[in-house]
């Protein structure tokens, strides 16, 4: 999902 | 990654080496609210969970070790180093009214019920409000140290390159994260007015006061 490739903001 | 992304964490580094700095060289933390350092803490550690068990990047990982030793680091230095010139009776924003809804919002606002989800969820809430302490203390007190003023302006520059960096996430991945966005739009907007005293008057060479 979109919101788990964004976790890879600080 | 991108240019915004990375200058906006750059400019995070940079604000927590100015504090660090500024606590050193004038062996003092006055002017520098503990309350919002104590709500860094919490929203680095219920943030980045995930280093226990995810791998992003070597970047990713270096960082969030930084950020969570630094600001342990920064408690140490106002609680225990330079405990003298940390005054209290001037950090009096009530933090509960900030913890207490981020919470609830973490608990309807979310991306699935696992412990580690809402507290991800929470952090970000509490990260968009942990600088209101310092800007409530700033206004009591109507003026702040340069240096002061330098770490609050590449904070909320922090703040401000992540919005260019999700526009431009949008359109090269075609998603926006709801959350995120939204709490970082809050987030920024808290530094509008700080931003505009930093401008018009730090950047110009004078003091950092507040009209009386």
């Amino acid at each position: 999902a979109g919101w788990d490739i964004w976790k890879d903001e600080l | 990654m991108n240019i915004f992304r990375f200058f906006g964490d750059i400019s995070h580094l940079a604000s927590i080496f100015i504090l660090i700095h500024k606590i050193h060289t004038s062996r003092s933390c006055r002017g520098i609210s503990f309350k919002t350092q104590v709500l860094y803490v919490a929203v680095f550690v219920t943030r980045y969970l995930d280093l226990l068990y995810s791998w992003v990047s070597l970047y990713n990982f270096v960082m969030k070790v930084f950020f969570i030793a630094s600001s342990c680091y920064i408690l140490y230095l106002m609680k225990v180093r330079f405990r003298p010139t940390n005054d209290p009776s001037i950090d009096t924003f009530r933090v509960e009214y900030l913890v207490g809804p981020c919470a609830v919002l973490a608990l309807i606002f979310n991306y699935g019920y696992a412990v580690t989800e809402v507290l991800w969820s929470f952090s970000i809430f509490l990260e968009s409000v942990a600088i209101l302490p310092q800007l409530f203390m700033l206004q009591r007190t109507g003026e702040a140290e340069t240096i002061t003023t330098h770490y609050l302006a590449a904070l909320g520059a922090y703040r401000t390159l992540y919005i260019p960096n999700w526009i431009y996430r949008y359109f090269s991945e075609g998603y926006v994260d709801p959350i995120a966005v939204t709490a970082g739009l809050v987030q920024t907007g808290l530094y509008l007015d700080f931003f505009y005293v930093y401008f018009t008057k730090v950047l110009q060479g004078q003091k950092f006061e507040l009209p009386a």
